[in-house]
């Protein structure tokens, strides 16, 4: 499953 | 890392260390919402709970760890330390959080990415995060005297805010990546909360005045 790049935020 | 996101971070980063100044030297929470305060330290918990086992950056889970660490930590000061408890407007700070959470984690488990635990956990951190600052504007409504250090916390996380859409306007056109509704419209409606607060901060510092709110 894709991620959402924004998990990359905090 | 852009440069939106980087001084959106630095800019939280410098809120919660004007918070714990305030708290820690001047042994003060007067202004300052326990409510608001109980609800990003939930916020944080449920957002965070991969922490030990996705790892992203070093910068990532420190600054991970300094957002758990001051938000545990401020709601641990106004509830048990025995100066700083002694200041906290408890007949002031009266807005009940089950009227935050409760439809937070209803519409997390309707609309979210993927129906799994942390998945819904992630999204009803961003749903709640987004609406945890009204019970500390309905404070600063309520004081008439709002001192420097309390306005300054309640815009640098406004300020905060206003950054990351700007960052992801900026990782919108520069990166491959889908859109991402709920963490945009959560993050807008969050910062939309602050523009009555930012339109009386602006005024007040222009003017040279001292902060107030209208009633």
């Amino acid at each position: 499953s894709q991620e959402s790049t924004t998990k990359d935020e905090l | 890392m852009n440069i939106f996101r980087l001084a959106g971070d630095m800019t939280h980063l410098a809120s919660v260390l004007v918070l714990l100044l305030k708290i820690h030297t001047i042994k003060s929470c007067a202004g300052v919402s326990l409510k608001t305060q109980e609800l990003y330290a939930l916020v944080f918990a449920t957002r965070y709970l991969d922490i030990f086992t996705h790892f992203i950056s070093i910068y990532n889970t420190l600054m991970k760890l300094i957002f758990l660490g001051s938000s545990f930590s401020i709601v641990w000061y106004m509830r048990r330390h025995k100066i700083v408890r002694r200041s906290y407007d408890k007949e002031q700070d009266t807005f009940r959080h089950l009227f935050l959470i409760l439809p937070c984690f209803l519409l997390a488990l309707v609309i979210n990415e993927r129906f799994t635990f942390k998945e819904v956990m992630w999204t009803f951190s961003l749903y709640l995060e987004a609406v945890a600052i009204l019970p500390q504007l309905v404070l600063l409504q309520r004081t008439r005297n709002i001192d420097n250090l309390t306005g300054q916390y309640v815009f640098l996380l406004g300020g905060y805010r206003a950054l990351y859409i700007l960052n992801w306007i900026y990782r919108y056109f520069t990166e491959q990546h889908f859109v991402h509704w709920i963490t945009w419209i959560s993050g807008l409606v969050q910062t939309l909360l602050y523009a009555d607060f930012f339109y009386y901060y602006f005024h007040s510092w222009k003017n040279n005045e001292k902060l107030q709110l209208p009633a």
